[in-house]
């Protein structure tokens, strides 16, 4: 599983 | 996106909203804790610093812009336009008590060591700790005013709802965030003893009141 790329949340 | 993750945005904005309204319809912040908004400011501050260099979508703009100047706006009208309504007898948490062992953490634990990177991460810890002063000043004056739990309401609801967004992702995008996830799980457990209350009493037309 990737990490850590949900910058796209606020 | 997903549905969970958009109830939750539209839960949080809705809380901004019902606290703005409920500041600027009745020209008082009497039981809203000022240091709590002041947090919710840096939180944005710090997390949104990427808002002008790192474009994900007109959503994501607006939505980032309308918390920051929503969350300045609260604080400009706590500690200027009705600070004579400013309860601050009641609102006494300690906030660096909150902001110096997240910032220390963001430090320690975080996905990588670059500003950006530390300052997301210290929004994220504090995120999860600041409507403590809130709850803090509740339990002090022992009620809160009805808008002002249903403020408190959505504000608790919206990250329990990314909890399972991040489930969602978890399952169908093959990612996840461990930093995200634990302080959103710490955020969501300190809100469990108010939504207890606000489910056994505000929904049925009691007010608030903390066994003080």
């Amino acid at each position: 599983k990737r990490e850590n790329c949900h910058k796209d949340e606020l | 996106m997903n549905i969970f993750r958009f109830l939750g945005d539209i839960s949080h904005l809705s809380a901004i909203i019902i606290l703005l309204l409920k500041i600027w319809k009745s020209r008082s912040c009497a039981g809203i804790s000022g240091k709590s908004q002041l947090l919710f400011a840096i939180v944005f501050t710090t997390r949104y610093l990427d808002l002008f260099t790192n474009f994900i979508s007109f959503y994501n703009t607006s939505m980032k812009v309308v918390y920051v100047a929503s969350s300045y706006a609260t604080v400009w009208m706590i500690y200027s336009k009705f600070k004579a309504t400013y309860d601050g007898n009641h609102d006494t948490f300690r906030v660096e008590f909150l902001i110096v062992p997240t910032a220390i953490l963001s430090f320690l634990v975080n996905h990588d060591f670059t500003p950006l990177e530390i300052l997301w991460t210290f929004s994220i810890y504090l995120e999860s700790v600041a409507i403590l002063p809130q709850l803090f000043m509740v339990s002090k004056t022992g009620e809160a005013e009805t808008i002002t739990s249903h403020y408190l309401f959505a504000l608790g609801i919206y990250r329990t709802l990314y909890l399972f967004n991040w489930i969602w992702r978890y399952q169908f995008e093959e990612f996840f965030d461990l930093i995200a996830i634990v302080a959103g799980l710490v955020q969501t457990v300190l809100y469990c003893d108010f939504f207890y209350l606000y489910i056994t009493k505000v929904l049925k037309g009691k007010k608030l009141s903390l066994p003080a």
